[in-house]
């Protein structure tokens, strides 16, 4: 473990508190894409089958669960909870997410590190969460206006993996055999999806103006 | 030991 790592993982344990806070507090989930948070608990089943297989540390199984468990809860609630399923975003939520389901797994099925399932369902999650925020930015840019909540829960997903990039370059040059290029590439793809975000949201921060994404 | 320290990350 290292201190890019952690804060990796606080920023995106962060980035889901933020998002239950605010479906939470408001009792609305507008502005949010509930098929990117689908993707997000497809992303988290698929990686963490290992639960109880592989057990690591103490920290590492309690954050899986929690990852679980949260992006579940957040399904569940923009799904059947009453006050909440009326504020969804229907009619912007257009983005025909199963393609990508379909695009990573068939993109699994042809690069991974070891023809088994587990390794299948690894690769998946991996290629998946890289592109889970495409339709929560299509999302935004239709809705156009971004609220302060929903800004900051998309800033600190996309930190989080900013701050994974900065881990793989450190591990890369402190542990010997340490390659993973399935992790980093697909990375590196993910946080540059983030970029144009993060392009307008530090624009409005400097202008201490609403965040506006460009129709 | 590879195989398990492989997934160490989240």
């Amino acid at each position: 473990m290292n201190i890019f790592r952690l804060a990796g993982d606080m920023t995106h344990l962060l980035s889901i508190l933020v998002l239950l806070l605010k479906i939470y507090a408001t009792k609305s989930c507008s502005g949010i894409s509930r098929k990117t948070q689908e993707l997000y608990a497809i992303v988290f089943v698929a990686r963490y089958l290992d639960l109880f297989t592989d057990f690591i540390s103490v920290y590492n199984t309690f954050m899986k669960v929690v990852f679980i468990a949260s992006s579940l809860a957040i399904v569940w609630c923009m799904r059947f909870h009453p006050m909440v399923r009326r504020s969804y975003d229907r009619e912007l939520d257009t983005f025909r997410h199963y393609f990508l389901v379909g695009a990573s797994f068939a993109l699994a099925l042809i690069l991974h590190e070891k023809f088994t399932v587990q390794e299948i369902f690894w690769a998946f999650s991996i290629y998946l969460e890289a592109v889970a925020i495409l339709p929560q930015l299509v999302l935004l840019q239709r809705s156009g206006n971004v609220d302060n909540l929903t800004g900051q829960y998309i800033f600190f997903l996309g930190a989080y993996r900013a701050f994974y990039i900065l881990n793989w370059i450190y591990r890369y040059l402190t542990e010997p055999h340490f390659t993973r290029w399935i992790a980093c590439v697909s990375g590196v793809v993910q946080t540059a999806l983030y970029a144009d975000f993060f392009y307008y949201y530090f624009i409005s921060w400097k202008n201490n103006s609403k965040l506006k994404l460009p129709a | 030991l590879e195989e398990i320290l492989y997934h160490d990350e989240l």
